[in-house]
């Protein structure tokens, strides 16, 4: 069978669908700075599943203002940098008006893969820890 | 501070592959 890092070189959905992958990439963006960049990512899917889920509004409000608080609100953040203002300032209506949407982050996250899949994947796929571990 | 870092923490878990 293909070897798990040669699957997580296709694309940066097949690295984000291996735990070891998403361990490596994390350990990457740690050392460049911008962990946060994944961890929001997983954090919009986490929000997105809970509409499945039979957790109450209160959690889901808990939770939505628990993202923008740690990684929109905050201007100098690596996440709150790299998201349009446009797309800030509705999730921020959201939250205040308490407008609680599963789809509310989807936006946001989709800008946030964007720059991973045009920038930090590539760079990680030629960084020195990715080729050591091949 | 402690539950919603809490709370952040168990929702990107649930978005998380589960091991191979």
């Amino acid at each position: 069978p293909t070897p798990p890092y040669v699957k997580w070189a296709e694309s940066l959905h097949s690295l984000l669908d291996d735990q070891d992958g998403i361990q490596l990439f994390r350990t990457f963006l740690r050392q460049e700075d911008c962990a946060d960049l994944l961890d929001f990512w997983f954090a919009c899917s986490g929000f997105r599943k809970l509409e499945a889920s039979e957790c109450s509004e209160e959690k889901k409000l808990k939770l939505a203002k628990a993202i923008y608080k740690k990684y929109i609100l905050d201007n100098n953040g690596i996440v709150s940098r790299q998201i349009k203002p446009a797309t800030k300032s509705f999730i921020k209506d959201c939250v205040m008006k308490l407008h609680i949407d599963p789809a509310m982050f989807d936006q946001a996250q989709t800008e946030i893969q964007t720059l991973m899949e045009e920038n930090t994947y590539p760079v990680f796929l030629k960084s020195d820890i990715y080729l050591e571990y091949t | 501070i402690d539950s919603e870092d809490d709370l952040l923490q168990e929702c990107i878990s649930s978005a998380m592959p589960k091991k191979k």
